[in-house]
């Protein structure tokens, strides 16, 4: 009875994540290894940029709107915004889709989310990287790592952090199935600051990271370690996005720009 | 509560931030 529970517990997890984010690593797998009919549009310089900006990207950007004649660094930051307050809201509808996620007290779910979706965007941006650069806009476009290294500082140092970690991450093979679960992981984590009800949410993680665990033996029998690997990541996930806050207020500064209301909300005392 | 306003919309209703 107890494996059956935890073969349904991973295949729940496992269809909320499938039903409620618009990109995963098969569909961005697809893409990135040139197997779909018509490849990413490439962004690698100024004027494929405004290409873009004009077609795929229109609607974000507000191409009429205020940012039009605003610098390069500042519309790929706030496209940056836009990509994360949409992923937010995905893993919102994720969480709540987690058994016993709903039933905590709202104030809990509430820290769970403000702490675990920078680490959850991180972990799941991976799948969309490759060494040369980063799916964009549903997967419609391909922003090249050299071009966004070649912007002026700090939003040239925003991404190279996130390809570091990702093309470690994308080392350990992680399926969609295997993400599922550690997306879950990452979310209901009893020590985020300011938690309630923490033994609760301590029993729903260790129940999700033993389902993690046996499910990575059984889905990967020739890594042995591919868990407690795993479990490192959870540490690396968290330093990423303490740094990543830091850069977030710096940019603030020195671009004169706005954060979205939803990521000030999680931004504001998170370290 | 109130620091947090769109993530306990977000949790309570499905709206779209982006429409908030």
């Amino acid at each position: 009875t107890q494996l059956a529970d935890q073969k349904t517990l991973a295949r729940q997890i496992y269809d909320a994540y499938l039903k409620n984010f618009s990109m995963n690593k098969a569909k961005a797998r697809t893409i990135l290894t040139g197997k779909t009919s018509t490849p990413p549009f490439v962004i690698h310089d100024m004027e494929t940029l405004q290409l873009a900006e004009q077609t795929l990207v229109a609607k974000m950007v507000g191409s009429a709107g205020a940012l039009k004649d605003r610098e390069v660094e500042v519309r790929i930051f706030h496209c940056c915004q836009c990509t994360s307050v949409e992923t937010v809201t995905e893993l919102t509808e994720f969480a709540k889709s987690v058994p016993g996620f709903s039933s905590l007290d709202l104030n809990d779910q509430v820290t769970l989310l403000k702490y675990g979706v920078y680490e959850a965007i991180f972990a799941m941006l991976a799948s969309c990287m490759n060494k040369d650069g980063l799916l964009v806009a549903y997967g419609s476009g391909f922003i090249t790592r050299e071009f966004l290294k070649s912007l002026r500082r700090p939003v040239s140092d925003m991404m190279e952090p996130k390809f570091q970690f990702a093309m470690k991450f994308n080392a350990l093979e992680l399926d969609d199935s295997d993400l599922a679960l550690f997306v879950a992981a990452i979310i209901c984590c009893g020590d985020r600051p300011g938690l309630v009800n923490v033994t609760h949410i301590e029993e729903m993680q260790e129940n999700i990271v033993h389902v993690l665990q046996l499910h990575l033996l059984a889905n990967h029998p020739d890594d042995t370690f591919l868990f407690p690997k795993l479990l490192q990541k959870l540490a690396d996930l968290r330093e990423l996005v303490t740094e990543h806050a830091q850069l977030v207020q710096e940019i603030k500064k020195t671009e004169d720009t706005s954060l979205h209301p939803l990521l000030q909300e999680i931004y504001r005392d998170m370290y | 509560k109130e620091k947090h306003k769109i993530l306990h919309q977000l949790l309570q209703n499905s709206t779209s931030p982006v429409d908030l």
